[in-house]
């Protein structure tokens, strides 16, 4: 899976989900991606989230609406993510990963998984991550 | 207001030989997708064209590279969501489509309808002026040996599946 979030100079917030889902998959399978609130959400007032991970536990906890709802309640994108991800790992045992910005430009890459590739660019600069803590 | 672009290139398990190019292909889509922030484009410009080019990337679970279902066989899904108007736009179950994300897109700015799937998709598809490219394409040696692999009698299914997300 891959994803998408960002936000542009007016503020605007927007989200973007594409997978070819899980390997050897039943055909017609549909995971996470293509649902709203699940593998992705966009809301100018509060943030954008995409998703990967075990698609069927991401739909279980509308993992991307879980993580906006935390952040509505004041939370910070990556306390937001931590919380929703910690509670699709114990509610369901999934594991996935999030890319979440709010309107202001405050973003966060996080997984539970053991790995996640990410990239993030603001301010001319290019953070980038694989594992935890990078 | 500070405008980013943040991307991922999926949870999914990754090799040690392939986190290299795992990295490449990220970063390549957050600069160019950041460079269209940077120009004024809108944020939904800059995530479609992330994903649009991690879709061509055959390092990643999507578009070309897709992982395959049971019979072989390449089957994608999009979504794409502008927090401007809540408007949304999906495919499932999508095939012989470059890029399901720019196909999403068009779902949500050319229908009154939120998702279309498989068949219905490909006829929107066509209705739009879409090229339909080969299945073959799409399909990389390493999705193929982990088709292959999984098909394996003595394969155990979880054991396939855990660490394997999509």
């Amino acid at each position: 899976t891959v994803g998408a979030v960002a936000v542009d100079l007016e503020g605007n917030v927007a989200c973007a989900t594409s997978t070819g889902g899980m390997t050897n998959k039943m055909e017609g399978r549909v995971g996470d991606t293509p649902c709203v609130g699940c593998g992705g959400y966009a809301d100018n007032h509060i943030g954008a989230v995409s998703s990967t991970g075990h698609g069927e536990t991401i739909m279980k906890v509308t993992l991307s609406r879980l993580i906006l709802f935390h952040m509505e309640q004041g939370k910070s994108p990556e306390e937001a993510s931590d919380e929703a991800l910690a509670y699709m790992k114990e509610r369901v045992h999934g594991l996935g990963g999030v890319v979440v910005v709010d309107p202001k430009g405050v973003w966060s890459a996080h997984f539970s998984s053991l790995q996640m590739s990410w990239a993030a660019a603001q301010q001319e600069q290019l953070h980038y991550g694989l594992y935890h803590g990078e | 207001m500070l405008p980013v672009v943040v991307v991922h290139g999926g949870a999914g398990h990754i090799p040690k030989d392939r986190a290299e190019i795992s990295y490449v292909g990220v970063k390549e889509a957050a600069r160019a997708a950041y460079s269209i922030l940077r120009s004024g484009g809108s944020a939904m410009d800059a995530v479609v064209e992330a994903v649009a080019m991690l879709e061509n990337n055959p390092v990643y679970n999507a578009g070309r590279g897709s992982v395959l279902n049971v019979k072989g066989e390449v089957e994608m899904d999009a979504l794409v969501m502008d927090g401007r108007t809540l408007a949304s736009g999906a495919v499932s179950a999508v095939r012989r489509v470059a890029n399901p994300i720019r196909l999403a897109r068009l779902v949500m700015e050319k229908t009154s309808h939120l998702c279309l799937t498989a068949e219905g998709a490909s006829q929107f598809a066509r209705t739009m002026g879409v090229p339909e490219v080969p299945e073959e394409s799409m399909i990389t040696d390493y999705a193929r040996m982990r088709w292959k692999k999984n098909l394996d009698p003595d394969t155990n299914p979880m054991e396939c599946q855990t660490g394997k997300m999509g």
